[in-house]
């Protein structure tokens, strides 16, 4: 068990995005997200280091903060998502898989993977019209060509709230 | 008005 007492976001982000780790690792995956939850500020600050480590040049170390971003999308709520779908962390993505910016040194996996996240949220969260802008921005520009395809385990989907007992 | 500001300062990447 990882000691809690004293973890900051930025130590658990490094811990699960470590490129030494040998698979993801939920436990600090959801330490990240049980953090932001707690802090005031949680969501804005995860989502600016997310976008560092989102960046990365390790290809390893990218796809495990996309799994944690996607798992903060499942676990923290209407405040992680209203950070998300502001531009300033969407072009953040962006950057990712635009040639006009990090788009030729970042791997084909990390690209795709940052496309399904766009185009999973504009069909889960028709709220925040902004992932859709940046989205469409993206067909628009022929840097995403089609819809990916999210399987089922992957889609956006609240938890339901629990079933009474023996009603 | 923090908001509002943050809002218009919020702008989609030039491409």
């Amino acid at each position: 068990m990882a000691e809690a007492e004293g973890e900051s976001l930025e130590s658990w982000l490094n811990k699960a995005t470590n490129p030494s780790n040998r698979q993801e690792d939920w436990e600090y995956i959801i330490g990240f997200c049980d953090q932001i939850n707690k802090e005031l500020e949680g969501p804005q600050i995860a989502v600016r280091l997310l976008a560092h480590k989102i960046q990365s040049p390790q290809e390893w170390e990218a796809v495990q903060a996309l799994t944690v971003l996607e798992a903060c999308m499942k676990n923290c709520g209407r405040r992680f998502h209203n950070e998300v779908g502001k531009f300033r962390f969407l072009n953040e993505l962006i950057k990712v898989v635009s040639p006009k910016y990090l788009g030729d040194r970042v791997s084909e996996k990390v690209k795709a993977k940052v496309i399904e996240l766009l185009y999973s949220w504009t069909v889960a969260l028709p709220e925040e019209s902004k992932i859709k802008d940046a989205y469409y921005m993206l067909k628009r520009q022929g840097i995403v060509m089609c819809d990916p395809i999210i399987p089922v385990d992957r889609t956006l989907i609240p938890s339901p709230p629990p079933r009474p007992k023996n009603p | 008005l923090g908001e509002e500001s943050e809002e218009r300062d919020d702008h989609l990447l030039p491409m």
